[in-house]
């Protein structure tokens, strides 16, 4: 049971390290921030606990409560997707994980999203202008008032050259 | 990609039978305030086995769609149903398996693999097949939840581990 | 105490309906949907418990969580604004409250709160554009890197004609 | 309007002292994630006499600037202190009030009303005079905050509305 949990745990850590790295990188920051995994008892981890700890670019160590709500949400993805790279599901569900980024933040967490869709289907929800323009296809969601029940159209974008979707949808 | 379309019917704010999709390896859904996006997503997590407390309901035929009108249904007429069509590989032409989850007239859930009955046991076996572990959740992130990720206790964090080792 | 108790209950519920409808209304929906509060124990308000209902346009009475996030972001501003209206503090910050809001919605509760600036002062945080868009002044946060703190720049937007703010900061 | 200036001393993420301002009817405060926009609602909330357990802070002391680098500085000279510049009306020339709270080296908190020092109770009473009532707080929304409030329970409905009448 340690060996399994230590061998996830070390896998996880190791992933940790670059993705929160690739995710808090800029050209001001170069390097990005740090983030690891640490354990209370190494011998048998799952009776002790286990702290998170993500430091962004140029700050100094400070518990995760003293984060702001951006800098959490980050932390969170980078953890996510660390956990997903050692047991990869087929496909991610997201809803409106983006609601505390500020739009550099969007994008960074959007390009990582691109990058990897090869990897794993990426189904996001969101408000937000920016993961429209980035995504494959498009699902709209709307309201019927009549019937009083949702209705969805679905626009595929790859077949249009730049981001721009004006074209027809496919109803259903 | 695994996701290639979704077939609901009566399901939440989804009234009727309604296809859903198709799903791209990058797929954004979007949409003004109450329209059903999260609705979709709870129609996805429903499929997979997911429990409705973790679906913003305490019983199952709260998933059941209910019109406007005050105008009470038949409960015996009840029934709603959520179909996932899953595809091994985005060429066109691989097999497709299909995972239906329905709600009985009586407030129960029912299981199908393509098209046949089987157990709810047996339902999860074919899922954990395709590497989807309902149990470790870790790839569903449902609204409102992603900061509390960056929050949870040591203990909680052991125990998200040891839901996926 | 009931007396006291009842006096608030009944400005706040009345202040509640209108508020509610004006910030659900549009042009398919001129009336706008429908809030209340009802007491369980009328006679000992203070023993019992106040359920709060609020119902969008075109929807059914449904419990509060069944609403969306963003139909429950709406109703929640809702409550605080008629709160408030029977108790007026001469200020109101809110710290990223249109976070769960479509474009739609942000719009409706920018207004509310630019009709009604004559009566309270208005602090917002916002990462939307829309929010600096229609306020009067801005106060931009920025972090000095070189020695790890935050600084603030101001704008008064009032002293320019169109939206457009390309005008020099006072800088601080 | 009532809020006219801040002036911040070594507060949360603001270093030496700053004045932040001037805010009007109607200010929007904007700026990257982890700039310091809700440190700089927690000031203004710091100077109404909200506990530092709702500053996401669980002690005074860490309510004061920390550089980022991890020289250890003399504990006995970290002070920090919030001053809130009031105003009655906008009017140009309406008299002035200015509130300021300051955490003393050994940890406490220090109450002044236009530099006099008073006690936390006549602090509280001097802001009750401008109908700022820091128990009830509905007129502060933290981050993250507001759907609770749509999520109450009916207990905590009753709580609200008793402390706001
Ligand atoms: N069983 C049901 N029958 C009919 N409508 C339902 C049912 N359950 C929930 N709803 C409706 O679905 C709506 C909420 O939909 P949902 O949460 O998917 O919205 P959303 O698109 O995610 O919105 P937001 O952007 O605000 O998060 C509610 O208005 C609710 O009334
Ligand atoms: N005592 C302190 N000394 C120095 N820096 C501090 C102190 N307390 C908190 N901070 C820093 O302040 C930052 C958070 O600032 P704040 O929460 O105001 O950001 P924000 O602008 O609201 O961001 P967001 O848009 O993500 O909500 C953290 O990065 C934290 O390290
Ligand atoms: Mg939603
Ligand atoms: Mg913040």
């Amino acid at each position: 049971r340690a060996k399994t949990f230590n061998k996830a745990f070390g896998a996880i850590d190791t992933a940790l390290k670059t993705i929160y790295r690739d995710l808090t990188k800029s050209s001001k920051h170069p390097l990005g921030g740090n983030a690891y995994l640490s354990l209370d008892d190494s011998d048998e981890p799952y009776l002790g606990g286990l702290k998170y700890n993500a430091m962004p670019p140029m700050k100094r160590f400070r518990d995760m409560e003293h984060l702001s709500g951006g800098e959490k949400t980050v932390a969170a993805l980078a953890l996510l997707f660390a956990i997903h790279s050692f047991k990869p599901a087929p496909f991610f569900v997201m809803d409106e994980v983006d609601a505390a980024l500020d739009n550099v933040n969007v994008l960074k967490v959007c390009n990582y999203i691109r990058q990897r869709s090869g990897d794993f289907q990426c189904i996001v929800i969101s408000l937000k202008d920016m993961f429209y323009e980035l995504s494959e296809s498009l699902i709209g969601v709307c309201r019927d008032v009549g019937v009083g029940s949702s209705k969805t159209l679905s626009l595929d974008l790859t077949k249009y050259d730049q981001i721009e979707p004006e074209g027809e949808g496919e109803k259903r | 990609m695994p996701v290639k379309h979704l077939e609901v019917e009566n399901f939440k704010s989804y009234s009727g039978s309604q296809t859903i999709g198709p799903f791209k390896d990058f797929t954004c859904v979007v949409g003004p305030n109450g329209a059903g996006k999260s609705n979709l997503m709870d129609a996805l997590s429903f499929v997979l086995g997911v429990n409705q407390k973790d679906l913003r309901s305490s019983k199952l035929q709260e998933l059941i769609f209910r019109p406007p009108s005050q105008k009470p249904t038949d409960p015996t007429k009840l029934k709603a149903s959520v179909t996932l069509v899953y595809a091994d590989s985005f060429d066109a032409g691989s097999p497709e398996t299909r995972f239906t989850r329905e709600i009985t007239p009586k407030g129960s859930s029912e299981y199908k693999v393509n098209k046949k009955k089987v157990t709810k046991e047996n339902y999860e076996a074919a899922l954990s097949d395709i590497n989807v572990l309902v149990k470790a959740r870790n790839f569903l992130v449902f609204q409102g939840d992603v900061e509390g990720i960056a929050r949870k206790t040591p203990k909680q964090l052991v125990d998200m581990l040891e839901n996926i080792s």
